[in-house]
């Protein structure tokens, strides 16, 4: 564990409860992609399958529980909270799943470290993770004004990607024989896919602006 | 275990 990959969870945690939060104490889920939410509720509970078998600290398990918990908190309040799903952008969030889902699970089934089921779905959430941000960016180019819960939601999100990357960087030069070439192009794929909004981001925040994402 | 190992992260 270094440094690099301890913010990066820390910001991840961080952007998952203020997305939470935001719904939690406004009682609206406006400009948030109920697609993005559900697509990582897959990716946790298809890579944490392993939770009861494979203990690897006290760490990964409680951060594992938490992820899976918040963001099924998350997809409840979305889909079935009485004022909160009133709210929901349903209109605007019209990303297929299948568009995602079905390429990544052809990917996991061609190209995994080894071939078995666990394995195979474990990939599988390494490849969905990876494009799972885009139909909430979708939703936030079509929403025009995006409000500053969400795109600090989002601006987190990209940053704890962006640490994950240090991370492996760090980890590369400091353990010998340490590589997970799978792990690192999805994640580069990942972090790139932010790089647009980081810009918009940085621009609104230079000028002290509303964040207004171009068409 | 390098699988393992690969798993350490979230």
């Amino acid at each position: 564990m270094n440094l690099f990959r301890f913010a990066g969870d820390i910001l991840h945690l961080l952007s998952i409860l203020v997305l939470l939060l935001k719904i939690h104490a406004t009682k609206s889920c406006a400009g948030i992609s109920l697609k993005t939410q559900e697509l990582y509720l897959a990716v946790f509970i298809t890579r944490y399958l392993d939770l009861f078998w494979n203990f690897h600290s006290l760490y990964n398990s409680v951060f594992k529980v938490v992820y899976i918990g918040t963001t099924s908190m998350i997809v409840w309040y979305m889909r079935r909270h009485r004022n909160v799903k009133l709210t929901y952008d349903r209109d605007h969030d019209t990303f297929r799943y299948l568009f995602l889902v079905a390429p990544c699970a052809v990917l996991s089934l061609l190209i995994n470290a080894r071939y078995n089921l666990f394995e195979i779905l474990w990939t599988f959430s390494i490849y969905l993770e990876a494009v799972a941000i885009l139909p909430q960016l979708v939703l936030l180019q079509r929403t025009k004004n995006v409000d500053n819960l969400t795109g600090n939601y989002v601006f987190l999100l990209g940053l704890y990607r962006a640490f994950y990357i240090l991370n492996w960087v760090y980890r590369f030069a400091t353990e010998p024989g340490y590589s997970a070439w799978l792990v690192w192009i999805s994640g580069l794929i990942q972090t790139g896919l932010y790089l647009d909004f980081f810009y918009y981001y940085v621009q609104a925040w230079k000028q002290s602006k509303k964040l207004q994402l171009p068409s | 275990n390098k699988s393992k190992k690969k798993k350490d992260e979230l």
